[in-house]
């Protein structure tokens, strides 16, 4: 079953943010379930902790100018400390 | 700025680097002018010096690699992730290393390996990522326009000078304490009474004037010199060079800093450099060497080392026997060490300070003393 454009542009989002923040911001990799529901607060958190880490508004969610940082290249080294 | 946890840095001011292995994207030519380039970016504001190493360990390895490639750490192909490095430390810390599915260039068509480098090298030296989006470490790529004029932000400045501080380093290369707050770098200016030089050369028929990042550039035809960055000529030269001269029969000018020297032929850097002066036949006591000049009558290049000078053979390519020998027994008049030295009407110049000695060989004594700057009409 093809999926409608925007859904599957949202999966695809929800993927790179799952990625994102599991390599650069620490998410723990068993989270899946909280990025899925990307409303959970513990998801929120880390959205915003990249956004003010990235210098963007601490909106707490998936903006286009958020997205268009992530899909930049970059420094593979994670942006917190292990 | 930030610094990783627990603040790793190295606990010495000469580090070694060695380029493990080449991309297929750029000529190694232009790989080894990158990584330089990119080194020399934190070199000019700290007390750090890199000397390349081509066998065995060196304290940064910088390599290409693509997917996994022995850290756990895998490349992820084309695009994101472009490189990673690790903090300051034995083993693999320090290295850098490069996702060779990426397209390198020299320029901003693919990604800018220079200014890629430059980022990891602040890895290497122990800068996490910035916040700030004006800092070259901060985490997401973003190419300059400028990249000849390529200057670090302060928050880059502060944050490495918080490591290393800014420029003391104490006699047995251990790091100094950082200092209370970076100083900006001022630009030189060529009237400025107490203006000194970090050397002096000709090239094809014009001096050149090194201070800092910056030389100056006269000719004789021409009343005002004109002012330039280093970099904006050489951009794998240092700043801040110790000597510099030219073998005008090999259309070549030679650049020292350190224990390290680059040959440059007009615009064009020479490859296989930099060399270590030990290849000139300098004993290892030899640091670094404070002025230069070629004769181009005698074929003999004088390099001065504090109190000291060596002659170099170049017609033979070996350092004479018998030297070293004492400056003021063979140059009577000039005493103290020289910041740089120039030939031009059958005359040496020795600088010292901002001061400068005209030196008639032949009469063997100082004719004249001069401003340093009186090369430049002021």
């Amino acid at each position: 079953y093809p999926l409608h454009g925007a859904t599957r542009g949202e999966d695809t989002s929800m993927d790179l943010l799952q990625q994102y923040l599991e390599n650069y911001y620490g998410l723990a990799k068993d989270a899946t379930q909280f990025v899925k529901r990307k409303d959970s607060s513990p998801v929120v958190k880390k959205i915003q902790e990249m956004q003010r880490f990235l210098g963007l508004e601490m909106t707490g969610k998936l903006d286009s100018g958020t997205m268009e940082v992530m899909r930049k290249p970059r420094c593979g080294v994670p942006d917190i400390g292990h | 700025f930030n610094t990783f946890p627990g603040t790793p840095k190295w606990g010495k001011t000469q580090l070694t680097y060695r380029i493990v292995n080449y991309t297929p994207d750029l000529s190694r030519e232009a790989v080894d002018a990158a990584i330089g380039k990119a080194l020399r970016v934190w070199e000019e504001v700290t007390p750090l010096t890199f000397s390349r190493i081509y066998d065995g360990e060196a304290d940064i390895m910088v390599s290409f690699a693509v997917g996994e490639h022995g850290d756990f750490i895998p490349f992820d192909g084309p695009g994101t992730v472009l490189a990673h490095a690790y903090a300051p430390g034995p083993g693999l810390n320090g290295d850098a290393h490069f996702d060779d599915d990426e397209q390198w260039t020299e320029d901003t068509t693919g990604t800018n390996l220079f200014l890629v480098a430059a980022h990891e090298l602040g890895h290497s030296l122990g800068l996490f990522h910035s916040a700030n989006p004006e800092a070259l470490m901060y985490p997401v790529y973003k190419f300059s326009q400028n990249m000849a004029q390529f200057r670090l932000s302060q928050d880059d400045v502060n944050g490495i000078q918080s490591l290393y501080g800014s420029a003391t380093v104490s006699p047995d290369h251990s790091v100094a304490p950082p200092e209370s707050g970076p100083p900006e770098s001022a630009t030189p200016t060529m009237c400025d009474p107490a203006l000194t030089f970090d050397a002096v050369t000709t090239l094809r028929g014009e001096a050149l004037f090194f201070k800092d990042r910056y030389f100056w550039r006269k000719s004789l035809r021409t009343h005002e010199p004109g002012f330039y960055l280093i970099s904006s000529f050489w951009p794998s030269l240092p700043s801040s060079i110790d000597a510099a001269y030219e073998v005008a029969g090999k259309d070549t000018v030679f650049i020292f800093k350190g224990n390290q020297f680059w040959a440059i032929r007009g615009h064009e850097e020479q490859s296989g450099y930099p060399k270590s002066i030990y290849t000139l036949g300098f004993p290892a006591t030899v640091r670094k060497i404070d002025a230069a000049i070629s004769s181009k009558e005698k074929k003999k290049t004088y390099f001065f080392v504090g109190d000291k000078y060596w002659r170099f053979d170049e017609k033979r390519q070996s350092m004479e026997p018998g030297f070293p020998r004492k400056v003021a027994e063979d140059f009577p008049g000039v005493h103290s060490q020289v910041d740089a030295v120039y030939e031009a009407f059958g005359f040496f110049y020795f600088f010292n300070g901002s001061l400068q000695l005209e030196f008639d060989p032949n009469a063997k004594k100082v004719t004249h003393f001069l401003k340093s700057n009186s090369w430049f009409n002021c």
